[in-house]
């Protein structure tokens, strides 16, 4: 364990909380992808299942299912119990076309073909691309709520920390996993756009809005 | 033969 490595997973699990509070506290989801949050949901299950057959450490399997139940949390609150408030109308990102070819591609390139290995193959490539359902959403509404914009920017630290953390591990380890760290450069990629967005806007203290 | 990586990460 190194401080990025710590950092980004306080970060995640900041931007989970931050989220799950914001739509517990204003009892809404709006502006919210429930579509991002299954994948998320989904990311987790597949990824943990290792719980079951492994035990890594206490700080390992605490944070496991800290992540998976506030998932779950999530989706319940958006999609039962606060189902009033969900803006489906703007959340029509097209996710088979995300789960498919990342399902196809989990099978072709693995470390290893067993079944557990594919799952987590699949939930490492699936996070890499859960996000776009919700910044669809954003581009579609063309604004995000400042607490919205929050959480994005501690998933995004995570992805970045986490980078940091592979090259540190690959220089005093010798520790390196392609395949996660390919799809987390793509995933921090992904968050580029929307980190100059926060850092000229939202950290000025203006709403996230994008020109029309 | 494949090395599976740890899975200590998160």
């Amino acid at each position: 364990m190194n401080i990025f490595r710590l950092t980004g997973d306080l970060s995640h699990l900041a931007a989970i909380i931050i989220l799950l509070l914001k739509i517990w506290k204003s009892r809404s989801c709006a502006g919210i992808s429930g579509k991002s949050q299954v994948l998320f949901a989904l990311v987790f299950t597949t990824r943990y299942l290792d719980l079951l057959t492994s035990f890594i450490s206490l700080y390992n399997t605490t944070m496991k299912v800290i992540y998976i139940g506030c998932s779950y949390a999530t989706v319940y609150l958006i999609y039962m119990k606060l189902k009033a408030t969900y803006d489906g109308n703007h959340d029509t990102f097209r996710v088979e076309f995300l789960i498919v070819p990342v399902g196809g591609l989990a099978f072709l390139v693995n470390h290893d073909f067993s079944p557990l290995e594919i799952l987590w193959t699949f939930s490492i490539y699936l996070e890499s691309v859960a996000i776009l359902p919700q910044l669809f959403m954003i581009s579609k509404t063309g604004e995000a709520e400042t607490i919205t914009t929050h959480y994005l920017f501690f998933l995004g630290l995570y992805r970045a920390l986490y980078l940091i953390n592979w090259i540190w591990r690959f220089y005093f380890e010798g520790f390196f996993d392609m395949i996660a760290i390919v799809a987390g450069v793509v995933q921090t990629i992904l968050y580029c756009d929307f980190f100059y967005l926060y850092v000229t806007k939202v950290l000025k203290g203006k709403k996230l809005s994008l020109p029309a | 033969c494949h090395r599976t990586p740890a899975k200590d990460e998160l």
